[in-house]
């Protein structure tokens, strides 16, 4: 089982967007896909059509069962989405409390990646999405995962968060046993300003090795897509946008594996 | 001396870009205008020039007076940014470690406000720029102004959250003497899709009263004017986008202020 996230505290660069268009993409090559929301404002979650003020169960029931000292049970708390082989650990909004509650208690931040291992057999791949925010939840995906993501809006404001962003995953790189690779995607590329192309220029620039080959164009099919509640790429599978998301999947799977 | 928040705990909607295009404005109105960021990341902090993970002072100094029982000096955190007439209170990281360290501690939720108090003979305005979370900074925010700002991104996923941020306003609004004016304006509008038209039909329909009569359309020149470092008034007096917010700031001052 893969593990990945999509995080960055800059808000609305395309994080769910990310986890959302490559999940459907997985899905659909027959991959079983866990997608797993730890944003308390529940995008993810209501995008593909779950509430995150409903019930109990989802993402939070996990950290309430570690505040308890035990190991929550993940498989009770997935839903189905309205893709096939797509499913979802759903968001609660009442994860805004955690980093009040638990924030300074020790081991809350494998909370994440110890439930995740209760869930190997069933999946062949999860996707994490982060709140746009450097907290517990943040640090329990960057715990759990073995690749991060970091998607970012090539105009000027982005790069100068991005430095405290990769200056982070360094840090919390620093406390696990094997390195984290991090790998920039630059999105909502807009060919028609000078910002993106130029941003993008300094974004190689400054980091040569990890940042894609390629681009995220801006789409407008993305907004029309979460009308649908469905992926991506099951909405539109020829926009421009969903076809850039095959090329960034092509490339983090690697020669080795079919697409 | 006037306070407006703009917030949303969507990410990416246009809070920073509302405060500093309103900010503008109204420096160049002739306002003493101060900007107070309280994102942890720093976008405004970074927009204007200065360093979010610079120093003493700022914002975050103000929580560390209240927590050993002081008011903070907010006029001695307050620095120059470029525009004439327009001041920063800057963000830093550090912020993003509060809710850990006092989000359940009594009377945390006022200190913006308190050392808000301190500078009514040196500003007309005062404009806070929220992050995208909901906690203790935001609960400052709205403790402190007197009408908030609701940027929302015409498209179907930013009306789910929007009910969320409404109900806590009015969770807010109920602890405060008196109530808070809320306004939401549609941002992002791009007429070429048809998530915007139809999402901005629904928002009016949902929350009549609350949403302003207007749009902010797309433009590429915001995204442009963060590479000046100046206000968008002040790249790009005659875009689009300035445009529109200058009408807004006409209705939001009411007809018998001048413009
Ligand atoms: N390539 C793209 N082209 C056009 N629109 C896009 C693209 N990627 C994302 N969007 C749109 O931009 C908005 C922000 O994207 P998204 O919600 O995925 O960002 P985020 O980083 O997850 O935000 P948050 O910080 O709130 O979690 C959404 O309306 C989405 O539909
Ligand atoms: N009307 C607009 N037209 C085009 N681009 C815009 C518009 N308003 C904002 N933007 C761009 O969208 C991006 C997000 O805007 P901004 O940073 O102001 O949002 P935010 O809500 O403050 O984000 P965060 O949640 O990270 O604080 C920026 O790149 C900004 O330049
Ligand atoms: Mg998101
Ligand atoms: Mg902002």
């Amino acid at each position: 089982m893969r593990v990945w996230a999509s995080a960055n505290q800059k808000g609305g660069v395309g994080k769910t967007t990310t986890v959302a268009c490559l999940g459907g993409l997985l899905a659909e090559s027959g991959r079983r896909t866990l997608l797993v929301d730890l944003d308390p404002h529940g995008s993810l979650t209501g995008y593909l059509g779950h509430d995150p003020e409903g019930g109990e169960g989802g993402v939070y029931a996990l950290f309430q069962a570690a505040a308890e000292g035990r190991v929550g049970d993940a498989a009770a708390g997935v839903v189905a989405t309205g893709a096939d082989g797509l499913w979802l650990l759903p968001a609660r909004t009442a994860l805004a409390t955690l980093d009040r509650q638990f924030g300074t208690r020790e081991g809350m931040g494998l909370v994440i990646a110890r439930a995740l291992a209760g869930l190997t057999a069933r999946f062949d791949f999860v996707l994490i999405d982060c709140p746009p925010m450097l907290g517990l939840l943040m640090v329990n995906a960057l715990a759990a995962c073995e690749r991060v993501l970091v998607p970012v809006q090539t105009e000027y404001l982005a790069l100068q968060g991005l430095d405290r962003m990769m200056r982070t995953l360094a840090m919390v790189t620093r406390a696990r046993p094997q390195p984290l690779p991090a790998l920039i995607v630059p999105t909502l590329f807009d060919r028609r300003t000078r910002a993106s192309p130029e941003s993008l220029r300094r974004l190689r620039a400054r980091y040569p090795q990890q940042t894609w080959r390629s681009v995220i164009p801006v789409d407008t099919r993305f907004r029309e897509a979460t009308r649908a509640g469905l992926p991506p790429s099951a909405a539109y599978p020829q926009a421009r946008g969903v076809q850039a998301y095959r090329e960034l999947l092509a490339d983090l799977l690697g020669p080795g594996e079919t697409r």
